[in-house]
């Protein structure tokens, strides 16, 4: 494996995002790109990136690997990049570490560092494809503060999407709140919009804590993307360049 | 109370 980031922050910023949710993760790799895929101890997260080859310049894969990395230990390591510098992930056949270097683009300052890698025996999960029932896209910026706001006062939040527009409802000990969005198409920006797509009414309840904890990636994009259906894991999702994404799944609280 | 769905369950092993 060799694939060169532009910039060492997306790879920051992703690991940042994942980190206190996932500890030991496979990064697969093979000619399309490097996923990973993995669920919290709880099993209501789970964890699904792709950085697809175009993401990187070059990239080249020539056998298919795993790459078990420690969170922690990646996290330390990609402290030591700055967030513009040329970041090159390299690992042999079977190999036994990875290596991480990273280049700054104004100077001649080259970090080079090996992970250690593990065996996860990771079961993989199917992810099946769905066809939500509600798709909200919003600043991510918004989604972050509806989340944070929220969480001051609840554990939970319910969800209600309707044609009206998208509710989050949360009641707590304190009293209660609620923040409603309606579509809207900001004609200046684009990136502050909010677009409902709505086939039948949603309303679902989530721990807020998760989607706190989602929306660390909310420095990757401008914009998140949820979708919701009844009784079905809500997906959260960054989009990134090249089609490269981070997705977040989770579970939703039912019944009585 | 609310029980909270079993991810794990929910993505069947492929």
């Amino acid at each position: 494996l060799e694939a060169r980031l532009e910039q060492a922050a997306m790879l920051k910023r992703v690991v940042d995002a994942i980190k206190d949710l996932v500890q030991d993760c496979n990064f697969d790799c093979n000619d399309s790109g490097i996923a990973l895929q993995a669920m919290d101890n709880s099993h209501v997260a789970l964890v699904s990136m792709m950085l697809k080859s175009e993401s990187f310049s070059p990239f080249r894969c020539d056998r298919n690997i795993a790459l078990g990395i420690n969170l922690t230990s990646l996290t330390k390591v990609l402290r030591a990049a700055q967030g513009d510098d040329i970041l090159t992930l390299k690992a042999e056949d079977a190999p036994d570490v990875v290596n991480l270097t990273f280049e700054s683009p104004e100077s001649d300052r080259l970090s080079e560092y090996d992970i250690k890698l593990m065996d996860i025996d990771q079961e993989h999960l199917g992810i099946p494809d769905t066809e939500y029932a509600a798709t909200i896209t919003l600043p991510s910026s918004e989604f972050s503060r509806i989340t944070r706001d929220l969480s001051a006062l609840s554990e939970s939040v319910a969800i209600e999407c309707t044609k009206e527009g998208v509710k989050f409802t949360c009641t707590g000990d304190i009293g209660n709140g609620s923040v409603s969005l309606r579509q809207h198409t900001n004609v200046e920006n684009d990136a502050k919009s909010v677009d409902i797509s709505l086939t039948e009414p949603v309303a679902l309840t989530f721990s807020l804590k998760y989607l706190v904890n989602f929306c660390k990636a909310a420095g990757l994009s401008d914009r998140v993307r949820l979708c919701l259906s009844n009784e079905v894991p809500l997906l959260v999702e960054y989009g990134l360049s090249n089609n490269s994404y981070l997705r977040f799944y989770l579970a939703p609280k039912i019944g009585d | 109370a609310p029980f909270q769905m079993d991810l794990y369950n929910y993505f069947i092993k492929s």
